[in-house]
């Protein structure tokens, strides 16, 4: 454990929170991608079947049970308690264009060749793009709410820390684990531009909006 | 040296 990862794991805690609080404060879910917080729940489901069959670290299984926990959450405020608030009319990326390939790569390129594995594989495909229906979202509407913003930012920051964290784990523990990094790598790409706008305008107090 | 199969990270 490296302080990149462990910075990253928190940066990657403090997003989910933040969109809880926001969802939770004002009582809420408008300008949130419910199709996005579906994928991460697919996401986190998906890759921690393992908590069932191998002990980490007590750190590993309560920070798994907190991302599970949570995510489900988000997904019954959006689906559930905050519906009305729901802005599905703009939440219209076709998931089937995310899973199928991701579905198919995950069965092409992998470790080895059985569920458990073929799981974890598919669940960081998923997790590179999960985010597009939420960037969808915003260049649908052209604008996002300051603290749509916040999340969006420590979740990208979550995945630059990781490829920090991979640096260093190569060079001090000659570990590396190619699916990941190459999915890291594509994920962190996707958060590039929305970086740029929330370098340049929302930390001068803009709001986020495309032109 | 292979990839570990335990994922150890989050």
């Amino acid at each position: 454990m490296n302080v990149f990862r462990i910075l990253g794991d928190l940066s990657h805690l403090l997003a989910i929170l933040i969109l809880l609080a926001k969802m939770w404060r004002s009582k809420s879910c408008a300008g949130i991608s419910g199709k996005s917080q579906v994928l991460f729940a697919l996401v986190f489901s998906t890759r921690y079947l393992d908590l069932f069959f191998v002990f980490i670290s007590l750190y590993n299984l309560v920070m798994k049970v907190i991302y599970l926990l949570c995510s489900y959450i988000t997904i019954y405020m959006i689906y559930g308690k905050l519906r009305k608030t729901y802005d599905r009319e703009n939440d219209t990326f076709r998931l089937e264009f995310l899973l199928i390939p991701v579905i198919g790569l995950s069965f092409l390129e992998n470790y080895d060749f059985i569920p458990t594995e073929l799981l974890w594989t598919f669940s960081i495909y998923l997790e590179a793009v999960a985010i597009l229906p939420q960037l969808f979202m915003i260049s649908n509407t052209g604008e996002a709410e300051t603290i749509t913003t916040h999340y969006l930012f420590f979740l990208g920051l979550y995945r630059a820390l990781y490829l920090a964290n991979w640096i260093w784990r190569y060079h001090t523990e000659k570990f590396y684990d190619q699916i990941a990094i190459i999915s890291g790598v594509v994920q962190t790409i996707f958060y590039c531009d929305f970086f740029y706008l929330y370098i340049t305008k929302v930390l001068k107090g803009k709001k986020l909006s495309l032109p | 040296q292979e990839p570990s199969k335990t994922h150890d990270e989050l």
